[in-house]
């Protein structure tokens, strides 16, 4: 489940919610149901209006000729862990990196 | 053929080779699998009864309950433990039997590395009462099972056992997991549970349960430990 990502906006985390049941897997996932991985969307434009002054490598990189605007990423992620029966009935548990963005940015 | 759309974007970021087929065998749920996950979902930590601060990391690619490295933890059930008569025991001549349990390891990928090999064993009440602490305890024989028919092989450990109320645990050398061509993507065990001393035997015991609790780092995933940032 998304939230709609209307064009235009500040670079931002939205919401994304990645539900286990929704690709038929929650008779096999036994916990967590589900998580909020979240997405980066938004514009970037150096300096950004009514925005702190951007003082980072995106500013500098706005100065090589020809460059594009920064791009809107994750800035700070989370991992996750998730505990599911394997196809040989063993249980598992399984720690991904980097699976939940809790914050974006212009990099 | 993979499952369309989101499941087969869902499996691959999940490092799963194959979509999940029909219903798992329901079964419950080992409590230390459970601890586990408590213990590593930030979410569950943050939430949890041991509230972490938010700033409290997991350290990636380790598991702190068990002190060891790996960002995979299987607790694989034993294939059906069969008991097999063994030579009589020294003393009493009454054989107690031994037992060859199996674990399905074909689950484990190649590139994993095994950091931790538990054996949990949980024998039947009646006969754990039996042999309560007064009696002389018992001695526990680990081996590497030949095929079948095939004698056992190299011995894996031997301890002392004081009674049989608790679950037993051992832990094996994680390289008895290691991936070879001749291990068919198995674990096969040869198990002996003699009583310690001849002058007060007890009664034999018999094995309900085995279960191998199964620690693997996938170097892929797991970074060598990240230089401290400058």
């Amino acid at each position: 489940g998304a939230e709609a990502a209307l064009p235009g906006g500040a670079c931002r985390a939205r919401r994304l919610y990645v539900s286990f049941r929704d690709v038929g897997w929650h008779r096999w996932v036994i916990a967590p149901r589900g998580f909020l991985a979240n997405y980066c969307q938004g514009r970037c434009a150096l300096p950004a209006p009514g925005a702190p002054p951007a003082l980072n490598h995106a500013v500098l990189r706005a100065l090589v000729p020809g460059a594009g605007p920064p791009c809107c990423v994750p800035a700070r992620l989370s991992p996750i862990s998730v505990l599911f029966f394997d196809n040989s009935d063993n249980v598992v548990l399984r720690h991904y990196e980097d699976m939940v963005v809790d914050e974006c940015g212009c990099r | 053929p993979a499952p369309p759309g989101p499941a087969a974007a869902l499996l691959r970021a999940l490092g799963l080779h194959d979509a999940p087929r029909g219903a798992p065998t329901p079964r419950p749920v080992p409590p230390v699998m459970w601890r586990l996950f408590r213990r590593r979902d930030p979410q569950e930590a943050r939430a949890g009864p041991r509230r972490a601060s938010p700033g409290a990391a997991v350290r990636p690619c380790h598991v702190e309950e068990l002190g060891v490295a790996g960002n995979i933890v299987r607790h694989v059930p034993a294939r059906g433990a069969r008991a097999r008569p063994a030579e009589p025991a020294a003393a009493t001549g009454a054989p107690c039997p031994e037992w060859t349990v199996v674990f399905d390891l074909a689950a484990v990928d190649d590139a994993e590395r095994a950091s931790l090999a538990r054996l949990e064993l949980r024998f039947a009440a009646a006969v754990a009462a039996a042999a309560g602490p007064g009696a002389g305890g018992w001695e526990l024989s680990v081996a590497l099972a030949g095929d079948a028919g095939a004698g056992p092989g190299p011995v894996l450990l031997r301890r002392a056992v004081r009674g049989l109320e608790l679950p037993v645990r051992a832990e094996l050398p994680p390289a008895a997991c290691a991936r070879n061509a001749s291990v068919p993507r198995g674990l096969r065990l040869a198990l002996a549970l003699r009583p310690g001393s001849p002058a007060a035997p007890a009664a034999c015991a018999a094995l309900a349960e085995a279960s191998l609790l199964l620690v693997t780092v996938d170097p892929r995933l797991c970074h060598p430990l990240a230089r401290p940032r400058r």
